[in-house]
């Protein structure tokens, strides 16, 4: 009985220790945030704290891509009609989701809890904008926008990345806008294809209960995609605030083509809940997939000898969507 | 999930947006 109450006491520790810890952690960072909230109340701008290698290490040692993909796995299964109600309903209190504007309403519809995520909307809730030339391509947040200098981006205010980590390295091949080249400086240079125009950039953050799909954000021709496996961290403002590079680290799709003034690219970002991700027109493109290694890319030119044009898309255009793991 | 659009645009091209905002599909990005 000693012996048996000793080995019990020895594994309850360990669920203690993490207890302890996480928890001590977890209100640590409620009490930075209710510390940041406070002083952006007064007016005060908040010193930018990064993520120090070591932080990023760890959390990229985190097997995001193999919980991703559980999660997906999850979600696929189909849950009994007297399930759905209560699970979707907890799932729309949670995260704002408004019912109204999706193009079906009845939660008994979606088998599961992916489809329900890639619920389409009803055509006449989104007008799409006939007077600017470029509109938004999803439902999101504006992390940041403006133009590109010193081939840097800004994914949030202070924080940026490098315009040839999220691109990638420059092809030499005829469909890409841009020819081999062998600095950073010059890629920008090499993207802004006509004189006297800039490179601009906005970056749109899509949570959890916003419509998932995304749409063309102008008129435009995609010649070429460059699919980036990689980590699946998470995307939310609070993360892109800490991580530099955030964007660089995770998987993404990059469309690029061109449209009436020039260069134009769109990219879809993956995040642990949303691993994957979907283009309507590429059938070839598989992301958050075991046989793909980090740190590697994948090419494919939409240019052929019959379609010398690429795949024109028009403002509003369905493009693509992001799927649960 | 993030979406980022980088494009070459004249000079003149202004975003009509504001950082944090929330913003629907469809709606102006920015224009010239």
């Amino acid at each position: 009985l000693h012996a048996a109450l000793v080995v019990r006491t020895f594994r309850l520790r360990p669920f203690h220790f993490l207890l302890a810890t996480g928890g001590g952690y977890a209100g640590y960072r409620q009490y930075e945030k209710y510390k940041e909230e406070q002083l952006e109340k007064m007016g005060i701008e908040i010193p930018i704290k990064l993520a120090s290698e070591w932080e990023v290490s760890l959390y990229k040692s985190v097997p995001t891509r193999l919980l991703s993909r559980a999660w997906g796995r999850l979600n696929q299964v189909e849950l009994p009609t007297w399930l759905r109600k209560p699970v979707y309903s907890l799932y729309i209190w949670t995260f704002g989701v408004n019912m109204k504007e999706a193009a079906v309403e009845d939660l008994h519809h979606y088998r599961n809890l992916s489809e329900f995520f890639r619920r389409k909307l009803k055509p006449q809730s989104r007008p799409v904008c006939c007077y600017h030339s470029v509109i938004s391509p999803s439902d999101g947040k504006i992390l940041n926008f403006g133009q590109v200098k010193n081939c840097e981006v800004e994914q949030v205010k202070g924080v940026t990345y490098s315009l040839e980590s999220f691109l990638g390295p420059c092809t030499s091949t005829e469909d890409m806008q841009f020819s081999q080249t062998s600095s950073c400086s010059s890629l920008q240079n090499q993207l802004v294809t006509k004189e006297g125009n800039e490179l601009y950039h906005c970056v749109i953050y899509l949570a959890p209960g916003d419509y998932h799909c995304f749409h063309s954000p102008t008129d435009w021709r995609v010649s070429h995609r460059r699919h980036f496996p990689g980590s699946l961290m998470s995307v939310n403002p609070g993360v892109a605030r800490w991580i530099k590079e955030l964007f660089c680290h995770n998987e993404r799709v990059v469309l690029s083509g061109d449209w009436k003034h020039g260069f134009f690219s769109l990219t879809a970002v993956g995040a642990t809940n949303v691993g994957s991700i979907r283009i309507y027109f590429d059938r070839d493109l598989r992301t958050n997939s075991p046989c793909y290694s980090k740190g590697s890319y994948n090419d494919f030119s939409f240019i052929t000898n019959n379609n010398k044009e690429g795949i024109p898309m028009r403002k509003g255009e369905h493009l693509g969507e992001f799927n649960l793991g | 999930s993030t979406i980022v659009l980088i494009f070459e645009a004249p000079k003149n091209f202004n975003f009509h947006l504001k950082p944090g905002q929330k913003i629907r599909f469809g709606e102006a990005l920015g224009s010239l």
